[in-house]
């Protein structure tokens, strides 16, 4: 909560709304606002009551820049909105950024106002941030689905430490939200020697490893092999990858997920993604790709799909001609699928189950046959 | 990750905003108290690592920078209006 804990010191709460954006239909705004008010009370003895005129304890409004108080807006990004904790006046109302592109989906190139709504109304009765990541009142926007969105429990516990639980009649008790259960599976160990890869970069100097929602992550800066849920370096691209390589020039690692495909720039994703593949130019008849690399000496990437690939050259951002080509024609040894695929040390490393092979890149010659995850130091 | 080097100047500059914004912040105007700014801003810096479960460095690396570019919501992590 905020200091000294402000909170309404009744039940019932007004709400009006003041303008609307013009990225969404009128009725799409007031229904975003209407099921951000229905998560609270449905956790709280609240009840919301939406007024159409005069000054109701919670005003919702969209502006851009300056507006009136002594926190500007600061234009597309950055900060999407903010809302005053309970109190008279200026107190409960909520503002956001008309210069953000506001939708009521959770595509990647908007903000959905139900999420956000959500957040700022938290503030507007009383909460303030949380570093619980995923909560609702964590301070970073995070793109999720909204269909029968529940509210995270540290939400639940925050609001009823203010307000209490509802009354039994008016809503679900809350042991009916419990906390989004974990759907990652267990991580898979470093040292399994049956351990295989979906897709490996380098970046920056590192190494990551995926599978599943998980990455491994080798730095040259520290001596041990790191273990996260990708979660927690893109958010919006929690459930893992087919494949994935980085241009180091351009400081940007391409991810690859089914036919579509992302740019990040360290933990940021570039804006207009994801893209179909085929705006790579691959054929509408390939549906995903198996792994990629890119050899920084030629500034191409060879993307693999079965036991094919192909060359696209980054400068002129096209695919080669006379492709796809057998993989077995070109990389000798190579007589399988390629999993994921590496680049470093002037070698290629292509991944097939729990083995990997290395390939010089300069005559396309396998050289030795390793244990997929020898990276590891096991 | 790594920091990409040429861009630290304005890197630094961003993060102050950001301290201000969200950390509580406050600069000395003058330059006598340079170090004093710089230790004062090392502290913000872990404030704001230690609430988003970074590596507590005080230190603007890539990942602290990367998580202050996140798009967010406008009101401060460590104190309300006033």
């Amino acid at each position: 909560t905020f200091p000294q804990s402000p909170r309404w010191k009744k039940e019932d709460v007004t709400y009006r709304i003041l303008n609307y954006t013009p990225d969404m239909l009128q009725a799409d705004v007031e229904e975003a606002i209407a099921k951000a008010f229905q998560l609270w009370s449905s956790v709280t003895p609240l009840r919301f009551t939406r007024l159409y005129s005069g000054q109701a304890d919670i005003m919702i409004s969209f502006a851009a820049g300056f507006h009136g108080d002594f926190y500007s807006f600061d234009g597309p990004g950055g900060t999407l909105a903010h809302a005053y904790p309970p109190s008279s006046g200026i107190g409960g109302d909520a503002h956001f950024d008309e210069d953000e592109n506001w939708t009521k989906f959770t595509t990647y190139n908007g903000y959905n106002l139900f999420l956000v709504a959500a957040h700022e109304l938290g503030h507007s009765l009383g909460l303030g941030h949380s570093n619980v990541f995923g909560a609702l009142m964590y301070p970073i926007y995070m793109a999720r689905d909204t269909r029968d969105y529940r509210l995270p429990q540290d939400d639940i516990d925050g609001i009823q430490a203010l307000y209490g639980p509802p009354r039994e009649s008016s809503a679900l008790p809350t042991k009916a939200f419990h906390p989004q259960e974990p759907t990652e599976m267990t991580p898979a160990e470093d040292c399994d020697p049956h351990l295989t890869f979906d897709a490996i970069t380098t970046l920056r100097g590192e190494i990551l490893f995926f599978k599943g929602g998980y990455v491994w992550r080798k730095s040259p800066y520290f001596s041990d092999i790191e273990h996260d849920t990708i979660s927690s370096f893109w958010p919006s691209l929690a459930s893992g990858f087919d494949a994935a390589y980085e241009v180091d020039k351009k400081d940007r690692v391409i991810f690859f997920k089914d036919d579509q495909y992302w740019a990040v720039s360290g933990y940021s994703i570039e804006p207009g993604f994801p893209k179909p593949i085929q705006n790579l130019g691959f054929p509408t008849s390939v549906g995903k790709i198996d792994a990629a690399v890119h050899d920084q000496n030629t500034k191409k990437t060879y993307f693999f799909v079965g036991n094919r690939y192909w060359s696209y050259n980054e400068n002129t951002q096209s695919m080669e001609r006379g492709y796809p080509r057998k993989i077995a024609a070109d990389f000798q040894g190579i007589d399988h699928t390629v999993d994921a695929a590496l680049q470093k040390n002037g070698h290629f490393y292509f991944f097939h189950g729990s083995n990997q092979y290395e390939v010089d890149i300069k005559n396309k010659k396998l050289i030795r046959i390793m244990k997929s995850n020898s990276w590891f130091n096991c | 990750f790594p920091v990409v080097p040429e861009k630290e100047k304005e890197d630094m500059q961003f993060a102050k905003k950001y301290l201000e914004n969200f950390y509580d912040f406050k600069e000395e105007k003058n330059s006598l108290f340079k170090a004093k700014n710089l230790n004062r801003m090392a502290d913000k810096i872990r404030e704001m690592q230690s609430f988003f479960g970074l590596e507590v460095t005080g230190e603007l690396n890539h990942k602290t920078l990367d998580m202050m570019k996140q798009p967010r919501c406008g009101i401060p992590d460590v104190r309300s209006y006033s």
